[in-house]
């Protein structure tokens, strides 16, 4: 490896100032590709990347072509010049717009793995001689397991140290089962447009999270999140879950998959996690938090199970018929939801129900998930009306997860659950 | 096959951008022989062809190739 200078700090910010053109790499796939590039070297060196939408940023991402009004070295069109960088402390990177960007395919050129180059050249290194090293000059080609060679490592560990394991972590993991874990071989990443979702979740801080296969994603107003795989957020979880559901009550999020559950507090796994289903059949379709009565619902198929966190439940009465609780819902719902709005969703297929406060779903419903949750436009419209504006909405009318035009519903819902519960470790009678 | 000057003339900018021959500080770019050789034969043995310090095929084809904008520090003459 060549050293050709270095930040005098670890913990460097990044602004991505624009796209590649949507028609190679849609924006989230392109965006999950350049925040991965900045995982293979934050993974091996003591070195955190934050991302900043505005105003300076430490390394500044961006495309262009032949002219640039910013740049004196412009790009060639396809092919030949691919992308460059400045060395420390100057952080611009820069990708030829010409080129065929992609993603998980051999066409074209894979924008993750340029742009980790590029990334390694904004860091401080040079070209490495090893033509099969990240830093070689010559783009080695799109690789399905692509990793960093070893002296990637060497190069960036000797400019800022190696990283250090957080030790509580380490005492954790040997916490952990010992059940072996399955080699998780993570699934092709999904296109949000066209998926029938694993499970939905309303999570900590508001933050609505659609899951599938091995990826999740964030669903806001302005758009979707990046793709990430979900044990890179929450450690030790695998892909193709059952179900998922966050408690404001209790601040767990359940995670469900075959006969086991996860329990997190924001993204840290609890001791003694994952447990055995053994008193709830395995293999769940849903699970959804009911600020009303501050349950947490488990379907299954027809029916569903209704569970205290903090109590002794007999769950001999269970499974009821969802159709009893839940009027107008379908059987084994792909997943479910209460969302910020107050209403309950359930999704099945490619389309989703919403029902009102007295869980009946509501005139109108089902419609397209893609459509008003996935903010896909190129499908068509719900035949249903939807009341005239074009607007994207999850809620027939209004749609803002942001929340602002709800205020009188969330402050209702944060009034019911502003209890003093102060979650204890009880027992997970389920479990137990 | 005897090579037109258009792609020798490509060739010796390949290298003069990337590193591997070292842009004289006055007077015209004419290279001698020698050291368009010394820069093929740092080009080759870096990319892992035989290295001949001769503008074979797969010298030109390697040279083809897409790649990154930054200059290769290989040849230790220029890099020094």
């Amino acid at each position: 490896y060549r050293l050709l200078g270095r930040w005098r700090k670890k913990h460097l910010t990044f602004r991505i100032l624009n796209m590649p053109s949507p028609s190679t790499l849609p924006p989230h796939t392109a965006r999950a590709a350049l925040l991965q590039a900045f995982q293979y070297w934050s993974n091996v060196a003591p070195l955190t990347f934050r991302e900043v939408q505005a105003g300076w940023a430490d390394i500044r991402l961006s495309f262009h072509g032949r002219q640039s009004p910013y740049c004196s070295n412009t790009f060639d069109g396809p092919g030949r010049v691919l992308a460059h960088a400045d060395i420390p402390e100057l952080g611009s990177v820069h990708f030829d717009e010409d080129e065929l960007w992609t993603e998980g395919t051999y066409r074209g050129v894979n924008l993750r793995i340029i742009a980790a180059h590029e990334l390694g050249h904004a860091l401080g290194l040079g070209h490495s001689r090893y033509t099969q090293a990240l830093m070689a000059p010559v783009y080695a080609g799109y690789r399905p397991h692509f990793k960093l060679h070893r002296d990637d490592v060497a190069g960036i560990q000797a400019l800022y140290g190696k990283k250090i394991p957080e030790i509580e972590d380490e005492e954790e993991e040997m916490e952990l089962p010992t059940t072996p874990q399955v080699p998780r071989e993570p699934s092709p990443m999904p296109d949000p447009c066209s998926v029938e979702l694993d499970a939905m979740m309303l999570g900590p801080r508001g933050k609505t999270y659609a899951f599938k296969g091995s990826y999740v994603w964030t669903v806001t107003d302005s758009g979707l999140g990046p793709l990430f795989q979900v044990s890179a957020l929450w450690e030790g979880l695998p892909g193709n879950l059952d179900a998922a559901v966050y408690s404001p009550r209790t601040q767990w999020i359940h995670f469900f998959k075959g006969d086991k559950v996860w329990r997190y507090i924001n993204f840290k796994i609890l001791p003694g996690f994952p447990k055995k289903l053994n008193r709830i059949e395995p293999n769940l379709d849903a699970a959804l938090y009911w600020p009303v009565n501050q349950k947490v619902f488990l379907f299954k198929g027809s029916g569903y199970w209704q569970w205290d966190e903090l109590a002794r439940n007999d769950f001999s009465h269970y499974p009821k018929p969802i159709k009893q609780l839940f009027t107008g819902v379908p059987d084994q719902p792909s997943a479910a939801m209460s969302w910020q709005d107050g209403h309950v969703y359930f999704f099945k297929g490619k389309q989703y129900w919403r029902l009102n406060r007295q869980l009946r779903v509501e005139k109108g419903y089902p419609r397209d998930v893609a459509h008003n949750w996935m903010h896909c436009y190129s499908q068509t419209p719900d035949t249903a009306p939807s009341g005239g504006d074009t607007t994207p909405s999850a809620t027939g009318t209004d749609y803002s997860p942001t929340g602002t035009t709800l205020d009188t519903t969330s402050s209702a819902i944060d009034s019911t659950l502003n209890t003093d519960h102060s979650p204890r470790d009880t027992i997970l009678d389920m479990t137990s | 096959r005897a090579l037109g000057p258009a792609e020798k003339e490509a060739a010796v900018d390949y290298l003069l951008q990337y590193g591997y021959l070292q842009k004289p500080l006055e007077g015209p770019y004419d290279f001698r022989p020698e050291d368009i050789t010394e820069a093929l034969r740092a080009f080759q043995e870096a990319s892992e062809l035989p290295v001949s310090g001769q503008l074979d095929g797969a010298t030109r084809a390697r040279m083809r190739q897409p790649r990154c904008g930054l200059e290769d520090p290989f040849n230790q003459k220029t890099l020094k």
